[in-house]
C-alpha cells in the first residue's frame, strides 16, 4: 500500500524578501 | 520541518522547480510560472503586506564563499537595505521574472529559469502596510 502524501504548497510572499528599512512616522 | 533545495544549495524548497505556491485569491500556480501581476495583485489582496520596488544599486562578493552582498534601494524613501544572500538566490525582477547572481548555479540546484541579476534591476520586496 503506498500512503498518500500531501504535495506542500507555499504562501507567494515566502518567495518575496522582506527589505523593510526601519519605518519613519 | 521546512525541506530545503538538494545538495549544493540551503535555499528554501519553494524557490525548486514545480513547487506549488498559492496566491492570495487562492490560485495554486508553479514557482517558474509567477509573473509580476501575481505578486502584485497578491499584495493588493493582502491586508498586511504591500509591495515596494527595490532597485539594485550594487553587488558585491561576500568573503562568504558562493555568497554575494546585493545592496538594494527600497521604496519612494530609497532606503539603503544590504542583504547577504547565497549567489543562486532568486529574486523577482519587475516585468521580467526569476534573477540571480549566478542563474546558471540557480538553474543547476533549483531547475529554476533565471537571468542575470543586474544593477539598476528593480526587484519586487515586501514591506508591511501601516496598520493605524
Amino acid at each position: 500500500n503506498v500512503e498518500p502524501r500531501s504535495v506542500p504548497v507555499f504562501p507567494w510572499h515566502s518567495l518575496v524578501p522582506f527589505l523593510a528599512p526601519t519605518q519613519s512616522d | 520541518a521546512p525541506s530545503s533545495a538538494p545538495s549544493g544549495s540551503s535555499l528554501p524548497a519553494y524557490f525548486i522547480k514545480g513547487s506549488i505556491i498559492q496566491l492570495a485569491d487562492g490560485e495554486l500556480k508553479h514557482v517558474e510560472d509567477l509573473k509580476t501581476e501575481d505578486f502584485i495583485q497578491s499584495a493588493e489582496i493582502s491586508s498586511e503586506l504591500k509591495i515596494d520596488s527595490s532597485t539594485v544599486e550594487r553587488i558585491d562578493d561576500s568573503h562568504t564563499p558562493n555568497f554575494a552582498i546585493v545592496q538594494f534601494s527600497v521604496g519612494e524613501h530609497r532606503a539603503q537595505v544590504s542583504v547577504e544572500v547565497q549567489v543562486e538566490y532568486p529574486f523577482f525582477v519587475f516585468g521580467q521574472g526569476w534573477s540571480s547572481c549566478c542563474p546558471d548555479r540557480t538553474t543547476q540546484l533549483l531547475e529554476l529559469p533565471c537571468t542575470k541579476l543586474s544593477v539598476g534591476d528593480v526587484c519586487i520586496s515586501l514591506t508591511l502596510k501601516n496598520l493605524r
